[in-house]
């Protein structure tokens, strides 16, 4: 399993833009504020992510893009990533979904998320409407869900040092 | 489950000293379990499970605890950690957030070295702005705003970055 | 005193608002008093003084509130209130301990050019691992540890610093 | 009011050391963990500094020098700071402090703390003993003392940011 690109519409500062995830070691670079950290928030978001503090915002909607002096905010924010090198058997999407069976035969998966000004979200595989219960059972078996060791925001590094005993125990179960 | 926890625990242990050992050769590390210690007022914490101290002593010092490590000391010590856990438990990516930003170039050429042996497996997403960071990374992208407050992705080659 | 206060917070409110503008050509900031919102019951805060508000847009973009800010646009507008405080009141000596980690190579050129003036009145010992902040120094000492575990002082030179 | 120079005997890892503090903006460089925000550490604690979480350490002991494989831990720490270019019309030492007049005079001041293994801690101005509160009294007015933006250690540069707005005002009444 592997990332393959990264489409984003309307989330923070991306009114649009594509990514292709490369192989190995992939260097992210450019001035202060020009928007990295905001690619690591999308792939946060579109795998599940709830908490807003985790997103660097005080409440959801702040994910939308707010505009700038030329251009007015959106309505929407829309991310879609697409999973390559998936292992059908190791897919067990559970029978409750209604989620047909041939997306268990795929290799690749997209998976979306949209978010209204509204408040109204969605969650999709293959472009087919779904719950977030779904998608999280569908990356339980990839490990990509697995926070863990998987994302390491800006200035988090020294968190697992500065927790108490008890606090690094859960931080490493999660691990397991 | 119990067992499953302490079997997990065993293989971070020494995958911990092990990567400790590269990012600081000639130190120690080690995760030892510890009882919760009683609440203020004597009563027993009511919590089964142990915690997990880390002891870490860079070479030749004789720290008391890790309160004592520099920044730059704290980081490494974090990242042993947290390249061990992923060598127990490898996940398919992994994004870090410019976590090479307190370290000394000696100390980046040690990250970097450890970085590059984990990616054969999985795909990091590293943002930096540390050239040497960017110097050995098998691709790069980079984030503008020629739009002011609207981001754009190009493809950047290490040559277009603009010299020290 | 209340006067006191409010005479402080004009001039660090124009000072802050300068130097913002120093660090984010075509930017705006500035400081705003609130009072403290009651609490979850309902009842009043108890608190007599207002708090400080920080507002501060980067050029272009439309923020809602600072915590939307990068790591390093936050840096820059807690040095700007730092700095802005400093001109007000300024100290016989500042120490900076590692400020320009997660700053790019053009807001270290601001940083550095708005930290050369202050050092016109005052002595700044700024830790750095920056070359370009180590550029601009007037003088440059090196702490090492050429014995494990204790540290001595050298004087270093620019010149002396291995290229990166 | 200037830093003219500090002597560092057993004081976290400077076995013995001196620095000389020149004008202007001054660099200091190093490796990770070679000792460099100890040196910060060291003019904070000889200015008075009480509190053991800004010297990064559990109890005030630890800043004594705690030994390595190859030497022993020492018995003391002490630190003492050359401060020149007063004007003698400005200090106002308390007459009850019973220090010698002739300090009032002088153009040049040398502030010594020690702590010894057993807790016992002493302060001196000119090698003569002296309580803390004196110490505080003379950097009063060459306001040397004042926290608000003279020290900002490592990592915390944001912290004025982070804190509420009533903390905000509080750390700013601090600099009027
Ligand atoms: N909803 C939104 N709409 C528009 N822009 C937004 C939104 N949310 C965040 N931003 C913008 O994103 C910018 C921050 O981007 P980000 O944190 O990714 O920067 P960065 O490249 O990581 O910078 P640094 O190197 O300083 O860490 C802010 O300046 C803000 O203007
Ligand atoms: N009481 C003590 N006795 C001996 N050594 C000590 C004592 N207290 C701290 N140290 C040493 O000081 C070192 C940390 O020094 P310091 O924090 O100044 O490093 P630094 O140069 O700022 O590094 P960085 O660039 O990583 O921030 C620790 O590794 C520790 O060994
Ligand atoms: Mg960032
Ligand atoms: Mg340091």
């Amino acid at each position: 399993m592997h990332l393959k690109s990264m489409n984003m519409m309307g989330f923070k500062s991306f009114a649009e833009a594509k990514i292709e995830f490369p192989e190995g070691v992939t260097a992210v670079v450019g001035p202060n504020g020009s928007g990295k950290s905001n690619v690591v928030d999308a792939i946060l978001w579109v795998l599940g992510e709830q908490s807003t503090k985790t997103l660097r915002s005080e409440k959801m909607e702040d994910v939308i893009f707010n505009g700038t002096e030329l251009r007015k905010p959106l309505g929407m924010a829309e991310v879609s990533l697409v999973i390559g090198g998936l292992d059908p058997a190791m897919m067990k999407l559970d029978g409750g979904s209604g989620l047909p069976s041939e997306l268990t035969e795929a290799q690749e998966m997209m998976i979306t998320r949209r978010l209204y000004r509204n408040g109204e979200s969605e969650y999709l595989i293959n472009k087919i409407h779904c719950r977030l219960k779904d998608i999280r059972s569908l990356l339980l078996d990839t490990r990509a869900g697995s926070k863990g060791h998987t994302v390491i925001a800006q200035g988090q590094i020294d968190q697992i040092l500065n927790a108490s005993p008890q606090d690094r125990r859960e931080l490493i179960e999660e691990t397991a | 489950t119990k067992e499953m926890f302490s079997a997990t625990y065993q293989e971070l242990q020494q995958k911990f000293t092990e990567v400790f050992g590269q990012f600081f050769p000639g130190g120690r590390a080690e995760l030892q379990l510890v009882d919760e210690p009683p609440a203020e007022n004597g009563e027993p914490s009511g919590n089964q499970e142990p915690g997990i101290e880390i002891v870490a002593q860079p070479p030749g010092k004789r720290l008391k605890s890790i309160t004592m490590l520099s920044g730059g000391e704290k980081t490494l010590t974090a990242m042993a950690l947290l390249f061990a856990s992923f060598l127990i438990r490898p996940t398919p990516f992994c994004l870090l957030d410019e976590i090479d930003a307190p370290l000394d170039e000696e100390n980046i050429g040690r990250f970097t070295g450890v970085l590059k042996e984990l990616a054969q497996n999985a795909q990091f997403l590293v943002i930096t702005h540390n050239k040497r960071t960017m110097s050995i990374a098998d691709s790069l992208f980079g984030v503008t705003m020629e739009e002011p407050g609207v981001s754009k992705l190009v493809s950047v080659r290490l040559g277009d970055l603009q010299p020290v």
